[in-house]
Order: structure tokens, then sequence, then C-alpha cells
């Protein structure tokens, strides 16, 4: 059973998640169509640096954070924006979106000079996001257990860290077995995919090195 | 604007507050 204090905690990470999202016209400006490769690059970035924003300002409400090194609140930070961007970003691809948009979308992205290799593995793992059918809650919990992964580079005080990660792991997994009774594996699957995260992230490296060259 | 600063410039800007262009 969930604690009213769990409730309490999962009440504030989820409106937080609510509150910040990337501005509405920021948003629109994707699913315009005719954009060359060089505008759709400009835009990419621009649609980064806004998750960057709004990263930090969820992140921020994470009960804890803020009392952490503030060192360690940038190392945090600098570690899981990438992981956090693909995570909210595969989110938004595997919602119920008007007909036509995710395909917009997915062209967007595949004629922005972003090299095939890097496309594959970044697709699937929007797929794979989209079967696991999370609610908001889940989404909301995972991301805040991604930015508190302990053993990001430069992390001093990774102790401190996990006392604020463990009580989300928590929450997740009690919340896992309510939302899905008949999969005991689901909560071993959402972590999986944090996993699948990682290798994005050396993906992402990688291909920000191959869109600089081109 | 923040779009040409860097990853770490950006969040440094944000945790201080200060999101302005």
């Amino acid at each position: 059973e969930i604690t009213k204090a769990q409730r309490a905690l999962m009440k504030v990470i989820v409106d937080a998640y609510n509150r910040h999202k990337i501005p509405q016209d920021v948003a629109k400006k994707l699913l315009q169509d005719q954009y060359s490769a060089e505008e759709n690059f400009l835009l990419l970035t621009e649609m980064a640096t806004s998750q960057v924003q709004v990263l930090v300002e969820f992140t921020k409400n994470i009960p804890g954070f803020l009392s952490l090194n503030h060192e360690d609140q940038i190392a945090l930070l600098k570690g899981s924006a990438v992981e956090a961007m693909f995570l909210r970003s595969a989110q938004v691809f595997s919602q119920k979106m008007p007909n036509g948009h995710t395909e917009v979308l997915e062209e967007r992205i595949r004629k922005s000079g972003i090299s095939e290799e890097f496309m594959t593995p970044m697709f699937n793992f929007y797929k794979s996001i989209g079967e696991l059918h999370m609610i908001e809650e889940e989404q909301a919990l995972l991301t805040a257990i991604t930015i508190l992964t302990p053993d990001r580079p430069f992390v001093k005080d990774q102790q401190a860290v996990e006392r604020l990660q463990e009580p989300m792991l928590e929450v997740l997994r009690k919340l896992c077995v309510l939302q899905h009774p008949q999969e005991p594996q689901y909560f071993a699957r959402l972590l999986g995919r944090l996993t699948e995260l990682r290798t994005l992230n050396h993906y992402h490296a990688e291909m920000l090195t191959s869109w600089r060259m081109n | 604007p923040a779009s040409n600063l860097g990853l770490e410039d950006i969040i440094r800007k944000a945790l201080m507050g200060n999101l302005e262009e």
C-alpha cells in the first residue's frame, strides 16, 4: 500500500512534471511544414535548449534536490540532461497525437542531418517506451529517478543522492504493482528502459560530433 | 539567446532562476 507520505511525494513530482513543459509556441514550431535541414537543425537545437531549461525547473521541485551541494546539482543535471530529454520526447512520441503529427515529427528528425545509425536506436527507444503505456505518475517518477542517479560523473556526495533516489524508487515500485497487477515484471521493465537510455547517451555524443562535422 | 550557450551554462543560468535569453 502507498503511504500518505509517499502519495504526497508522488503528487509533488507529478505536479512539477505537468507544470514544467516545453512552451506551446516552441512545440508548435515542430509541426510547421517545409523546413530545410539547416532550419530543422536550428529548431531541434532550440527544442533541446528549451528541454534543458524545463528539466532544471522540474528538478528544482524534487524534494531535497536544492539542499544538495551546488556542484553536485550541476553534475546531476549535466549527467542526466540527455537521458531526461529522450525520456520526455519518447513520451511525446508515444502520446495519441492527432493523426499525421507523429509522421511529421519523425520526418523532421529524419531530415535534420542526423546520421541513420543514431536514428534507429532513438526510434527503437521511443517504440519501447510507447509499448509500456506508462501513466503520468510513472513517467514523472522515472524522470526524477533518472536525474537522481548517484553515479554520474563528478558527483561527490553519492550517498546524499541515493537518499533522495531511494524513496522515489520505492514509490514507483509500489505504483507499478498497483497499476499493473497482471505484470509482476513491469517495474523491472521500467528500470530496463533506464539502461537503454544510457546507451542513447553514448549515441547522442557521437551524433553531435557527426552533426557538427557535416 | 540561450540556444548558443553550452549545456552547463544553460543549467547554471536556469538553476539561478534567471531564464531570459
